[in-house]
């Protein structure tokens, strides 16, 4: 997956991390004190929707391919998250109990093209 | 097809760096509180003494306490479970005899939310006997008692255990069962009371002060059932 630089063009992974105590949760999230929950941006033109390491899967190559031929042009391809990874959370409920769990699909991990 | 570097499909607009983050903070803010089934930030009235918290967090192995007293998480890979545990810690009323305490505990069930129990515990921490001459045993009980009444009246014995009080520590009862027939039952305050005195004396720690480290508290490994796939089968 492509890492965004400054100015983003095609599909790419942007690091974003957010500090629970920047938007003062960090009163009832103990632990962490944030993550990485980073997101897709750019556009997925269509010479390279169906790319190795830009496609999202298989089917989107198939379908990029459909697209080069002029078949099946109606449809768009879109930059979206193809690898999340979970997330341990420990924090207060309205309870003042603590709870710990694993979020799953909090940090997206790579992007690709739909 | 949108010449700005925003992907049209997505619906996400081509805007500046600072306000694309303010967005995304915002829709992660969402997906957080819907993830740990929450409708909003929970609201903190009063915290958890601070030593009482770190006990805890030690004792549930989450990760390790570092010297400024913040946790870090252990580096390894959560799991898919959609389960989780709880600690609740217990507010303290003192009973009227003196031989024990009453410890309540809150909960808070969505209607329609059913969660399964896997385990639980009550942990209690246990001071030595002052007197060396005396044996180093003592029997400790916990009784489920209905919510307002008086208490002594109207309990039930769930668990009775020797403890080993030699030295000061802490000791856990399994209440599994009891939690999860409490949470079935679609009660909000689970009261238990704790008998664990020598000669009249309450050898339990029981203190609800500020700064106790060694508050009682309740662990739980919970997952909520998934009514849905029971739906399906019996469709099936």
């Amino acid at each position: 997956s492509l890492r965004c630089g400054n100015v983003v063009s095609v599909c790419c992974k942007r690091e974003f991390y957010i500090k629970f105590k920047d938007i003062q949760w960090d009163e009832w999230i103990i632990a962490p004190e944030g993550y990485h929950m980073n997101y897709c941006i750019g556009q997925c033109p269509q010479h390279l929707a169906g790319s190795p390491g830009i496609a999202s899967s298989f089917h989107a190559t198939v379908f990029s391919q459909l697209k080069i031929n002029g078949i099946n042009t109606a449809t768009t391809s879109c930059c979206v998250p193809t690898e999340r990874r979970p997330l341990s959370m420990v924090f207060f409920d309205s309870q003042h109990s603590i709870v710990k769990m694993d979020v799953p699909d909090m940090i997206v991990e790579s992007c690709g093209c739909t | 097809g949108s010449p700005s570097p925003g992907c049209a499909s997505c619906g996400l607009p081509s805007m500046e760096r600072d306000a694309e983050e303010r967005l995304m903070t915002e829709i992660a803010k969402q997906q957080i509180l819907e993830k740990l089934h929450l409708k909003e930030r929970p609201n903190i009235t009063h915290t958890v003494p601070r030593a009482a918290l770190l006990t805890a967090l030690r004792k549930l192995h989450s990760g390790r306490v570092r010297q400024d007293g913040t946790l870090e998480l252990q580096n390894e890979i959560p799991t898919r479970d959609p389960g989780y545990e709880i600690v609740s810690f217990a507010d303290i009323s003192k009973m009227d005899s003196g031989e024990g305490a009453s410890l309540n505990f809150q909960f808070q069930q969505e209607r329609g939310q059913s969660i399964q129990v896997l385990e639980s515990s009550l942990w209690i921490y246990a001071r030595s006997s002052e007197d060396p001459r005396r044996d180093s045993r003592l029997f400790a009980r916990v009784f489920l008692s209905a919510v307002g009444e008086v208490s002594g009246s109207n309990r039930t014995l769930v668990i009775e255990k020797m403890l080993e009080v030699q030295d000061s520590n802490w000791h856990t009862f399994p209440i599994t069962r009891t939690l999860q027939s409490f949470l079935d039952g679609g009660q909000r305050r689970l009261q238990l009371e704790v008998s664990c005195d020598e000669d009249g004396k309450n050898l339990c720690s029981f203190d609800d002060t500020a700064n106790s480290a060694h508050q009682p508290f309740l662990v739980a490994k919970v997952r909520l059932r998934d009514d849905r796939s029971k739906h399906v089968l019996r469709k099936r």
